[in-house]
């Protein structure tokens, strides 16, 4: 807003959960004091794991509704506008975990403008929570400013904590949380007087992120099951299931790019994952550059001694060389399937490869496709591979596609302080698995359109959710099953769901948003959709995109293959606005832009030395 | 044995291997100027192994110091050092510390054996202890130098050559036979030499498993880096 010249009204963020599906509308009320007409800025910053699915602005009681078209059609629709790069903008990158969407508009002299973005998602589970971030800058002190969030969860709240960045002992009690049996509220409404960073200045304290976790009750072996307006959705995370022991190679980076700050931060997170493997765990560590530096030959129990060793192992050496992934993946996966083959690993146990690496390959094999390719053949669906993608220089979309065509998932590191943070939280998330190779079976007559109902394995503190659509509306109840590879034995749940009732546990409550079940199988089939349209054969590659952009369509979904084109009063003008999904390739390419960073080049293989040298002649 | 010339300067080793007869004696370090002379004799398996590939391994040692007057012979099964004219046995089995004028030694029970010649040169044994009643193998030593910057520019041997350094390049890397092996050419004394780059391992801080060390290795007995050949370090005892 233009200084003392807008005032801003009002300032609602209002979100809603049923089962874990956010849906959150942000209104934004502004006025323009000024005696002459002047451009209103709207800018908010939602989850990068949401779809926006409405943007509405009324102007002098005419609303302007954004409309979600095929990307491709809307680009060529609109050309003058791409052309004129006013497309550019309206969706950025922001951080971590956000991105933000905003919008500018002139509005006429003493008038009013309302803003209303709507966005939607599935809140996941990990660490045994889920996050509610909202993230609020109004920049300027607003008369009526507002979060609210509901939560509805029928398996029960096991816990919820509110917290935001800016609250001070003062705001601290003004957020307030009431948290029944099935149900939380929890509000935060200061005054003018109370944003105000000091009596009588104009600045606010209300400039930050909103944080509200918490997580349901665990009860049923087979999980929960939720069946609304003939569409159902199962949540399965069993309690108190033991662990399965993991076999673990991490392949890490040991070039010349990962010098410095990122090296050392590596080898602390690995120091201290090491320190968390559990005994009966066994594990291995690859050092690679443009050669591969096993720390032994096979993987090794996780003894108090053997994890001291390998620690020793991480510390030393310094960065040489380029960078061979190929090399170094492979060598994992060999010794993996080699350590298999003579049965050195406990029988039931999980097998995965664990690669991290700040760079393209440049040394050695370096087609991504061609390392893809030899990369898979060499797992064969034997064992899963997870990718941490270090710094901006690293081609992110290789390792996630490279991670899903084997069972795993590849991560973004960000280059930061907390990196090795990052690094052992990611760790921390797959690190326990409880099941492998599970299964939820549905009754083939009665239900259809199902999302991914197998999974490679459970993690602790995960959450695992499968939707589908009832052929029979009428049907109240099926038979579900449940069957997984679990620690000594296998696993095997049975389990009758039934139609959600929200008079049971929502008796005189308006009810919330009724299609949000349809809406949470759509939100998940898309984004499945959208995976296999990165990872799968080039055929399958096709039928999900074009599923999945039919499905964002139907259901005025955001996605990277939709555009929401935002008509302004001006359009006769300067043309519409056009609102895009970032996928991770561009929000990466917005850092690099960013920071201008250049990737190091391997040229060379001499750099300082520090360890004193030994000439010495041994065994083999 | 293997052999490792770690190189500070370049970040970089270079290794080798020798092979010759089991029972072969070679020079190891022999600096006239200081008197330091070490010496060492292969062993083999105790039969030839399946594969049919003869394995010799470092059994035992003799250093001399002519100006210390002082000898040491490091076997699998004892040590005896030669000390003011008179010589004394030790065992691995036993953990013992010696401070003497001109030499220190410190045995770590079953491990390692280090040794201080003073104002010359500092090394340490290990002691590789394989199960009595392995069919193949049998017990062998280690010989890393830790500080050999007193010794003349004039030293030499196997080890002894490089320890003021060699001067070389490496180009042309490309595939080898093993992917994870490449192979590339290496400059060095005057010599055009196909290398491969892998690794050795180093056991001072792991006995058991090693630690592995990247370096380039040169086939053939180390021919073309070493000084002449192979044979030319052979001598005829310890002493």
């Amino acid at each position: 807003a233009n200084e003392a010249q807008v005032e801003v009204l009002s300032v609602t963020v209002d979100c809603t959960v049923t089962s874990r599906f956010a849906h959150t509308v942000m209104t934004s009320v502004a006025l323009n004091k000024a005696n002459v007409s002047q451009e209103i800025f709207f800018k908010v910053e939602l989850p990068k794991t949401a779809f926006i699915t409405n943007f509405s602005m009324e102007i002098e009681g005419q609303v302007y509704v954004g409309e979600v078209k095929e990307k491709e059609k809307a680009k060529k629709q609109y050309e003058k506008a791409v052309s004129s790069g006013q497309t550019a903008g309206l969706v950025k990158a922001s951080g971590r975990k956000m991105e933000s969407f905003s919008v500018s508009v002139n509005i006429a002299a003493k008038s009013n403008v309302t803003f209303i973005l709507t966005y939607e998602e599935l809140l996941q589970r990990k660490l045994g929570q889920y996050e509610i971030l909202t993230r609020v800058q109004p920049k300027s002190l607003v008369q009526d400013f507002k979060i609210m969030t509901n939560i509805y969860e029928p398996q029960g709240i096991a816990f919820l904590d509110a917290h935001a960045t800016f609250l001070t002992n003062d705001l601290l009690p003004l957020v307030d949380k009431t948290v029944t049996d099935k149900k939380a509220h929890i509000s935060f409404s200061p005054t003018v007087e109370q944003q105000r960073k000091c009596p009588g200045c104009d600045g606010t304290l209300i400039d930050g992120d909103f944080v509200i976790k918490y997580d349901v009750n665990r009860g049923e072996r087979f999980g929960d099951i939720q069946i609304v307006n003939g569409y159902f959705v199962h949540f399965f995370a069993p309690p108190g299931l033991p662990r399965v022991p993991k076999n673990i190679v991490f392949v890490t980076d040991n070039s010349w790019s990962m010098s410095g700050r990122k090296l050392q931060q590596s080898k602390d997170a690995l120091v201290h994952i090491l320190s968390d493997l559990h005994e009966e765990d066994y594990f291995a560590v690859i050092k690679f550059d443009h050669i591969v530096l096993p720390w032994r030959d096979s993987l090794s129990k996780a003894t108090k001694e053997n994890v001291e060793e390998g620690k020793t192992f991480v510390r030393k050496h310094h960065p040489v060389g380029g960078t061979d992934i190929n090399l170094g993946v492979l060598r994992g996966v060999d010794m993996l399937v080699k350590d298999r083959q003579e049965n050195r690993l406990p029988e039931r146990s999980v097998d995965m490869v664990i690669l991290l690496t700040d760079g393209m390959p440049v040394s050695g094999e370096t087609n991504t496709k061609k390392i893809q390719e030899n990369v898979q053949s060499a797992i064969g669906g034997k064992m899963s591979l997870f990718s941490l993608g270090f710094g901006n220089d690293v081609d992110y979309s290789f390792l996630d596609v490279m991670s899903k065509q084997n069972k795993g998932i590849a991560r973004r590191i960000f280059e930061a302080s907390d990196a090795a943070l990052q690094l052992q939280g990611f760790y921390d998330e797959i690190a326990s698995p409880l099941l492998s190779e599970v299964e939820l079976r549905y009754p083939d007559n009665a239900v259809d359109s199902l999302t991914k109902n197998h999974f490679n394995h459970l993690f602790n503190g995960s959450e695992i959710v499968v939707a589908g659509r009832l052929t029979d509306n009428d049907l109240d109840n099926f038979l579900v099953e449940v069957l997984g590879q679990g620690f000594e034995e296998d696993y095997k749940a049975e389990g009758q769901a039934s139609t959600l009732d929200q008079e049971v546990p929502y008796p005189n409550e308006e009810y919330i948003f009724g299609d949000f079940t349809e809406r949470l199988w759509a939100y998940l089939t898309i984004q499945q959709l959208l995976d296999k349209s990165k990872s799968g054969d080039p055929a399958e590659k096709v039928n999900a995109t074009a599923k999945a952009l039919e499905m964002s369509l139907q259901y005025n979904f955001v996605t990277p293959l939709t555009s929401m084109v935002v008509t302004k009063p001006e359009t006769e003008e300067t043309g519409p606005l056009i609102a895009d999904k970032l996928t991770e390739e561009e929000r990466q390419q917005a850092e690099r832009n960013r920071y201008q960073h250049v990737p190091p080049v391997f040229s060379s293989y001499q750099h300082t030395y520090h360890a004193p040298p030994t000439q010495y002649v041994d065994g083999d | 044995p293997h052999f490792i010339i770690e190189l500070p300067e370049k970040n970089d080793a270079l290794c080798f291997n020798i092979n010759d007869k089991p029972g072969t004696i070679f020079t190891l370090i022999k600096d006239t100027k200081s008197g330091v002379v070490v010496n060492g004799q292969t062993i083999g398996d105790k039969k030839i192994p399946p594969d049919g590939k003869i394995n010799t391994y470092f059994w035992r040692f003799g250093i001399t110091h002519k100006t210390l007057r002082v000898k040491l012979e490091v076997s699998t099964s004892d040590i005896n050092v030669f000390q003011d004219s008179k010589w004394m046995t030790m065992y691995w089995s036993n953990s013992i510390s010696l401070k003497g004028t001109n030499m220190d030694l410190h045995v770590t029970k079953d491990r390692s054996l280090t040794v201080t010649l003073k104002d010359s040169v500092k090394f340490v044994i290990l002691l590789h202890k394989v199960w009595a009643k392995h069919p193949y193998h049998q017990d062998y030593l280690g010989f890393y130098t830790v500080d050999s910057h007193l010794l003349s520019p004039a030293v030499h041997g196997l080890l002894g050559q490089f320890y003021h350094g060699v001067e070389y390049e490496v180009s042309e890397l490309r595939p080898g036979e093993v992917p994870e092996k490449p192979d590339a050419t290496m400059y060095v004394k005057g010599h055009e030499l196909n290398v491969t780059r892998g690794w050795q391992r180093d056991f001072r801080q792991d006995i058991k498993n090693g630690e592995n060390v990247p370096c380039w290795f040169v086939h053939s007995n180390g021919t073309g880096l070493i000084d002449g050949d192979a044979s030319d370090y052979v001598v005829s005892s310890l002493f």
